[in-house]
């Protein structure tokens, strides 16, 4: 049954797409059966892949308003691709309007986890992308994870607004039968940067085990394959970017296995 | 009579807290009285400059429950400080309130623009940090604006994803006076990525006029800065981009006079 893996931070322009979309990939060149879905209303992840959220009839959003028991949503929202890696579930701008339309929903923040029951079967890992933002969105995935990766840009304010997250998570705790599991990944990491390695020092002080050992450091090669609509993989397997997030997936295997 | 410049961009992560901070020094390097306004929740500009939100009575979040005609409360939410080259308004996480508070609230849209009436003959900018979310607080600080300084991270993501803030725009276009009027600012260049180059080229064909001539390169400097709470031209006003927000700021008063 798979694992469900958020990747989730408050902050914008951390890393969360880029992780979704790299690790779900890494992992998938391990072997793995792997699906990425893309929770983020402004669809970053989806457009990434060439999925245009307002020319699709289908997405992540039709998950919150499926009927119960609607096993058909999930023909319709899930799309495999010649020479894609992993499945994937297209976002879409309403999703934004959840926040309101949900508001009075009993249970709303359960529908992810429950809806993914159905598919569970079918993967070794689920990888859900999240938005920049606290919200009725991030709670269902918060609630439906096995473990919430939270990619860190290693700056003052980062850790500093990781706080949110924590209350967040904290706030949840008090009512879910088990606990998030949380573990933060430093990405963006600027070598050159005593500012980076100081904080990284205090991230692993202050967090232990939570922290992943690999660390993703700046490379210029992501954004290029921003641009060209791939993942970094496709680009060139050997860049430092590509390796440490294939260290990244091996940390994350052999964690399943202890 | 003040110019209101809004530094707006709904994706995380692009700049807008260093542009803001970072102009606002160096405008008023170049002599001028500038005003810097934290309009985020996440107070990100306010924790940077060590003003810890959650310790402060007075914040931008009163300015929006304000009485009508009380003067008195921009007296207390403007901070100065020894050393500080700019007057400072720190945000608070209770902004993220004003959505649903004001939801029934007439001209909702229109309370910073009327409240700065108030303070604007005592500065040459003010300087608006926004937050990475369309909203009530974005709009009031687009209506208040003479000028939206848009931060854009030359990817491919970063111009897709501008057409909501274009939207916005032009929704607000229609209801105005005068339209809003908006600049884009290339941030967080790499001039090794090709596709860094091909996107602001493109931006420059799209745009026009409507990019400024500076671009802000990658400078592990500013996240330094921010690590020790300052602004990079306290850490090495030598800096390449520190020299480029200087440039920014003369070619902003080199507008101002034609
Ligand atoms: N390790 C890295 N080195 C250099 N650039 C990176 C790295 N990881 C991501 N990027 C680039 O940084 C930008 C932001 O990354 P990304 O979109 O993954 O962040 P995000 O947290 O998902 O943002 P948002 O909050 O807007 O959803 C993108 O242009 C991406 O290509
Ligand atoms: N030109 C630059 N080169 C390198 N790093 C930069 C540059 N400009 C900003 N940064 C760093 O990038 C990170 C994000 O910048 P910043 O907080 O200004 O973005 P933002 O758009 O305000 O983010 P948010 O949407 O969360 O408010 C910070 O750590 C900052 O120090
Ligand atoms: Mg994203
Ligand atoms: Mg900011």
């Amino acid at each position: 049954e798979a694992r469900i893996l958020a990747v989730a931070n408050q902050k914008g322009g951390v890393g969360k797409t880029t992780t979704a979309l790299t690790l779900g990939a890494a992992l998938a060149r391990l072997g793995r059966q792997v699906l990425v879905m893309d929770l983020d209303p402004h669809g970053n992840a989806s457009v990434h892949l060439a999925f245009y959220p307002e020319n699709l009839d289908y997405t992540a959003y039709d998950l919150f308003h499926a009927e119960e028991g609607d096993s058909g949503v999930w023909e319709r929202i899930v799309k495999r691709r010649e020479g894609m890696c992993f499945d994937f579930v297209p976002g879409h701008i309403r999703l934004s309007e959840l926040e309101v339309d949900l508001k009075d929903r009993r249970n709303k923040g359960l529908i992810l986890s429950e809806s993914l029951a159905q598919v569970r079967g079918r993967y070794d890992y689920v990888l859900v992308d999240c938005p920049p933002h606290v919200g009725v969105l991030l709670v269902n995935a918060l609630v439906a994870s096995d473990l919430v990766i939270i990619p860190i840009q290693t700056d003052f304010l980062a850790l500093y607004g990781i706080r949110l997250l924590f209350d967040t998570i904290r706030l949840l705790n008090k009512v879910l039968p088990r606990p998030v599991r949380f573990k933060a990944l430093a990405t963006m990491f600027d070598k050159r940067a005593s500012a980076c390695r100081r904080i990284l020092r205090l991230m692993r002080d202050k967090l232990g085990e939570r922290v992943f050992d690999t660390v993703i450091n700046l490379d210029t090669r992501f954004r290029e394959a921003c641009a060209q609509g791939r993942v970094i993989f496709e680009l060139d397997p050997e860049t430092r970017g590509a390796l440490e997030y294939t260290q990244l997936a091996r940390e994350i295997e052999e964690h399943e296995n202890t």
